[in-house]
């Protein structure tokens, strides 16, 4: 009986991954390798191709209702243009296109923007999950915020893992293909800002989780007892022990001949903190820098006082 | 609760989304 409940809880935490989160690994590793038909992905690789990727995106834009209906197929921090269907001061598309005529400087901003309005998004994304999570809504409402603010980066960095390979990452709802060579390309500190998550990408795709696997690891992260601040550090340890049961179950079912898989995954974990706090901390430094620079609130919050 | 007041009405909001 016990195993039937870590199998339920390991499905139900599956179909909430699935509603919330449209893009799924699989849908994400089908248009990274071509099996989607005529469907292929517009890759971005220069300036060139970043504006004709404007235009590409301008000419598909979604109707404000459908969108909110997909809520998202973009899984991850790093959706460039979405800031276009909100129409807020964030968005990529939402402000002039580019020209010749702008100041340098103003495209890596405009980028960053864009993929500010879309972090944010993923954000409401990541918390609508974290509340199907059995019993994460009873706990103290302010340890809630407390685990959304420390957990939701790090759920976001493992989102983007499928969204990526070695070569580039899918942006825009697997609309766009943007390469790694390109963010590389623009200017410091943007530069800086995708290498470390290409680099942990690229080895946490050699665990080849799948999106039942990845459900269930999300919700592990959310529930970290240790997360500081916490007012009742109980209840979050004993749900996050069922989870990490129902994880460990999940993955002798799911990757019989992968060995001590759970191990590897459970020191991602750590890896995962070290890029967030490089992270937290270059936001910090571009907020010291660049003078242009507004910072989504929602975004604002989550990483005030954060590390 | 004034420092992360979207993070709660996030949390507190059933399905219908925040204006972002």
């Amino acid at each position: 009986p016990e195993a039937a409940d870590l199998r339920a809880l390991a499905r139900h935490l599956y179909e909430a991954y699935l509603k919330y989160f449209p893009l799924t690994k699989a849908k994400a590793r089908a248009i990274l390798s071509g099996k989607t038909g005529d469907n292929m992905p517009f890759v971005i690789h220069d300036m060139k191709s970043l504006m004709e990727g404007e235009q590409f995106i301008n000419c598909k834009q979604v109707p404000i209702q459908e969108l909110q209906h997909q809520t998202s197929t973009l899984t991850a921090g790093l959706g460039g243009f979405a800031g276009a269907h909100s129409g807020s001061e964030y968005g990529f598309l939402g402000m002039s296109s580019i020209s010749g005529e702008e100041p340098p400087d103003t495209l890596e901003l405009r980028f960053f923007h864009s993929c500010q309005s879309r972090s944010a998004e993923a954000v409401r994304e990541v918390t609508e999950f974290a509340k199907s999570i059995p019993g994460f809504s009873d706990l103290d409402l302010n340890d809630q915020v407390t685990l959304l603010k420390y957990g939701v980066i790090e759920v976001l960095i493992i989102m983007m893992s499928p969204l990526m390979n070695k070569d580039g990452t899918l942006i825009s709802y697997g609309q766009i293909f943007m390469t790694r060579e390109f963010l590389k390309s623009l200017r410091k500190p943007f530069s800086q800002m995708m290498e470390p998550k290409f680099e942990f990408s690229v080895k946490f795709n050699t665990l080849e989780l799948d999106d039942s696997d990845m459900a269930l690891f999300l919700a592990v992260i959310i529930l970290s007892g240790d997360r500081p601040g916490l007012l009742n550090v109980k209840p979050i340890e004993q749900l996050q022990e069922t989870v990490l049961h129902s994880l460990e179950l999940q993955l002798k079912l799911n990757h019989p001949v992968s060995l001590q898989l759970f191990a590897k995954l459970l020191q991602k974990m750590t890896d995962l903190r070290q890029i967030v706090t490089d992270h937290v901390h270059l936001i910090q430094l571009l907020k010291k820098t660049e003078v242009d620079m507004c910072l989504h609130p929602l975004l604002q919050e989550i990483m005030k006082d954060l590390y | 609760k004034e420092k992360h007041k979207i993070l709660h009405q996030l949390l507190q909001n059933s399905t219908s989304p925040v204006d972002l």
